[in-house]
């Protein structure tokens, strides 16, 4: 539906996109880590859209995963705050963001 | 108010208590942690509470503290997520919980 479309555009359009809340601290700790490696990322706050829930589910449907923070890089579905913690602990996470221009 | 005087005695009529959300990760990683150390705790989560807000609004006034988790052992305000990671880092958790009488 509208949403999926949505989302899919957002993914294939930026090398980096988090699907966050503004109030969500592993949201944060996702965002602060991307920073800190210099990468630019596009964050979509799902709280503020008016159109979030809905977003959210589409990403849920598309993806499995119904949580935030959801991580894309290069188009690709990473996961959450731990999936992405845990790329960065195996030293493939700036691989990633290299390879999708990011950085 | 109401909500301030509420909270005051949950805190006190407890030895361990957690002011959460059921949603919220950094609430889990605090009570999985407790869990862990075998301590007994009162989870209050404020999102499932129809005065919830108002508590948090009153927790805010109280402890200077405005997000959750919210943690108080012994009726003594510890802190948030960091702050109960930071103690059990430095050995200070598991004197606290056994003196306030949880373990
Ligand atoms: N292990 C997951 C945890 C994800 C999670 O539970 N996220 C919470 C917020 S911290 C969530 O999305 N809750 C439901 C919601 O906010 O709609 C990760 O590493 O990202
Ligand atoms: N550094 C704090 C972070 C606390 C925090 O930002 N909590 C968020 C949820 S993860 C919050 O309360 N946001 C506002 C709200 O949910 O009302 C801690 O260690 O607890
Ligand atoms: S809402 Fe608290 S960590 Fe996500």
């Amino acid at each position: 539906e509208m949403a999926l479309s949505k989302v899919k555009e957002i993914v294939s359009s930026h090398p980096v996109v988090v699907f966050s809340k503004t109030y969500c601290s592993y949201c944060k700790k996702v965002k602060q880590l991307l920073s800190q490696l210099g990468a630019s990322y596009k964050v979509i706050e799902l709280d503020e859209e008016s159109d979030g829930s809905e977003m959210q589910s589409a990403l849920a449907q598309w993806t499995g995963q119904s949580t935030v923070p959801n991580v894309f890089i290069g188009g690709k579905h990473i996961g959450g705050c731990d999936a992405v913690m845990e790329k960065h602990q195996q030293g493939k996470l700036l691989p990633l963001l290299t390879e999708a221009g990011a950085i």
